[in-house]
Formats: C-alpha cells, sequence, structure tokens
C-alpha cells in the first residue's frame, strides 16, 4: 500500500526479478483504471490478475475473492497483492493477508505517518523508497522512523531504492524468513 | 487534490507569499490527523481553519460548511481549500468550489492521468510540480499532458517548481484571471 507513484510496481519487479527462482510467486493488481500494472509484472512470467476498481478507492474482500480462482495456491509461496495507490482507504478494508507493507518514497516529504496514522498502526513493514533522491530533499529519515514506530512500536522499516537497488536485501529477507514461518 | 506530499501546501505559501499583497487570502486545510498545514499557512497572517477528518478519506460539504462562519467572506478575494491528500475519494465529493484544481508531481512518474481519471475530468488546472527534478526521472511530460486533455480537452497545465518557483507566474495570473472574472 502507498500513495500514487511511491514505487509499489517497482517493487514488485525487483522482489520478482530476485526471487522468482527461489520462491513461486503470484500477484493481483489493482487500479482504478488500465491494466498498466499487471502488464509490466506479466514480462516476469508469474500468475499476475489486473482488478480495476473502476472508481472504488480500495480493494475489498470481495473483489480479491472473485479472482482467486486464477491462482493454484498449493503451487504459491508468496502471493502478493498491490493495492490501489492510496494512503487512507486501504487501511480500512481487510483482504485476509498475512501482513501489510506501506511504503513511503522520499520526495513526498517525511511527515506521512503522523498525517495519515491509520495505515502505518494496521502495518507490518514500512518501506521508504527512492531513497536515491535523498541529496535533492530535506527529508529527515531519523524523524519518519521515530513517528512510525510511535505510531506502530512493532514495525521493521527498511530504507531502499528500486532504482538502485540499494536496501533490497533486507526486504528479501524479510519476505523469505515470512515464506519459512508459514511453510 | 492531489497525492499526499505532492506539494499542495507548498504551492499555498508560494501562492500567498505573492499574491497576499494585492489579493485577500482565505484557506481551510484538510488532514485526517495534525495541524501541520495550517500552522504553515498562519504564518503568513491570513485566515486559515484546520479540519481534521480522522479517518475519512476526503473533505465534505458538511465539513466545510461547519467552519464558514470563522471567514468574512466580503473580505475575500481568493479562498482556497486543500483537500485530504488522495487521487481519487475527493473527485466524488462537490466542496461548492469555482474551480478544482489537481496537481500531480514528476517524482509519481507520468501514468496518473490514465490511472486516476476521475479527478482530472472533473479538474480546471493541472499542475505538473516539481519540474526541478525532471534530470533525476524518466518523467514525461508531453505524455502527462496529452492523457490529460484526452481525459479532459478544457484543461489548464501548468509545469511548475515550488522549490525554485519556475513556472508559478502563469499559475498566479490564471488565478488573478478567475478573481478578475468572478467580481
Ligand atoms: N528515483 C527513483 N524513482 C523510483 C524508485 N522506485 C520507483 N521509482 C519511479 O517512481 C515512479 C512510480 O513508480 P511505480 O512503481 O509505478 O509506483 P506505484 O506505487 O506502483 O504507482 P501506482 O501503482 O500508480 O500507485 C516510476 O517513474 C518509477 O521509475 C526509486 O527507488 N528511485
Ligand atoms: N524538489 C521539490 N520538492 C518540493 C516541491 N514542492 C514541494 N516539495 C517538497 O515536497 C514535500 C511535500 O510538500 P507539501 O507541500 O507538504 O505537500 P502536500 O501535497 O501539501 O502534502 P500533504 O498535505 O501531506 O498531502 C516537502 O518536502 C516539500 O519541500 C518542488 O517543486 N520541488
Ligand atoms: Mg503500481
Ligand atoms: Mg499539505
Ligand atoms: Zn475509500
Ligand atoms: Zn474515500
Amino acid at each position: 500500500m502507498s500513495s500514487p507513484g511511491s514505487g509499489k510496481t517497482s517493487l514488485l519487479e525487483r522482489t520478482i526479478d530476485s526471487l522468482k527462482n527461489e520462491l513461486k510467486i503470484a500477484v493481483i493488481e489493482g487500479d482504478l483504471q488500465t491494466t498498466n500494472d499487471a502488464e509490466r509484472i506479466e514480462k516476469y512470467n508469474i500468475p499476475v490478475t489486473q482488478i480495476n476498481t473502476d472508481g472504488a478507492c480500495h480493494l475489498d474482500a470481495n473483489m480479491v475473492d472473485g479472482v482467486l480462482n486464477n491462482y493454484n495456491f498449493k503451487e504459491t509461496d508468496l502471493f502478493v497483492i498491490e493495492n490501489v495507490g492510496n494512503l487512507v482507504c486501504p487501511a480500512g478494508f481487510d483482504l485476509g493477508e498475512d501482513d501489510r507493507v506501506v511504503m513511503v518514497s522520499i520526495p513526498e516529504g517525511d511527515d506521512k505517518p503522523i498525517k495519515y496514522p491509520v495505515i502505518f498502526r494496521k502495518a507490518s513493514v514500512v518501506l521508504i523508497n527512492k531513497i536515491d533522491l535523498l541529496a535533492y530533499t530535506n527529508f529527515n529519515i531519523a524523524k519518519t522512523k521515530k513517528d512510525s514506530l510511535n505510531i506502530n512500536p512493532n514495525l521493521k522499516i527498511f530504507e531502499i531504492s528500486c532504482k538502485t537497488g540499494e536496501g533490497l536485501d533486507s526486504w528479501f529477507d524479510w519476505l523469505r524468513e515470512q515464506v519459512r514461518k508459514k511453510r
């Protein structure tokens, strides 16, 4: 989950590219309109379905349920849902997931956790993306981490760049750990 | 209206700073939580009220109505409402405004109009902000403009940077023109 354009699909591209030889990954893409994001994922030859909500500002359990027959869960290690770009509404709708990941990105400014607390409260992981752009902003990473942990002390926080690849190894390790724990 | 962190409040700061000697400006700030944005506007000594929606993902007419008594509209030339950071829901709720302005920013990627068409359809102006960061992205401005005009041929589109000030004069001129037309 994240604002529009924080880098959710880019993260999936990076994750699938690095992990698809060790984990069977499947994806649901959610957007108001277009199949752009699903098309980006299709290039990796893994199962992916695009849900278009048309106007709805978040995926809900019914929409997800409607496409689950497209997947073989016995053959899936890691199932990822990319929600509609929205830092508010997705927090309120349980999709049956084990973990929620919230992404913020450097150009958005470091005040997002305190301004949009609900989505941080319900997350397991916060990803701070686009750290390659830090030099061009006044983003205070320590502040964002502190504010996030104030809202939710159990958060794991990773600083990453989907552009350069920096920091992604810790994210991949966390994913591997969750898959291992659930086996 | 824009995604979280595109630069709405920065735009207001720039606009008030440049125009407050010629126009009486008043502002409503809308956020889930915090008074951060209203505090930034207060520094300019103009009337401003912060609405906290708590959980709601958009301002609605009732919330706006609830604070209108804080203002003297006879003494106001330009009244601006900054909505909750959200590229979806605010499109669906009429606040009684004359014009809607949608802001996108360079780091978000150039596919936002086609992915979130409703909010562009209902706008009068699209602002493309943070053009100072163009060099560090693959943002195709021509594509974003073309897609926006396909959705809504009447859109005025301004490329700006609230950081450097580039492009803001055309935006100020448009505002002056709207104020003049309504007198
Ligand atoms: N500089 C930089 N740009 C990035 C990074 N990650 C993603 N981007 C860019 O950010 C833009 C948006 O990336 P997406 O992956 O489409 O973002 P998204 O969150 O999936 O967007 P929506 O699905 O529309 O909400 C693209 O232009 C990416 O190239 C990063 O780490 N650094
Ligand atoms: N590089 C660059 N950064 C900008 C520009 N305009 C705003 N910013 C930065 O973007 C971040 C967010 O700016 P805000 O004005 O708070 O954005 P906002 O849309 O009001 O955010 P919300 O109200 O939380 O949705 C801040 O760190 C600003 O300094 C710009 O033109 N260029
Ligand atoms: Mg995406
Ligand atoms: Mg703001
Ligand atoms: Zn919603
Ligand atoms: Zn909503």
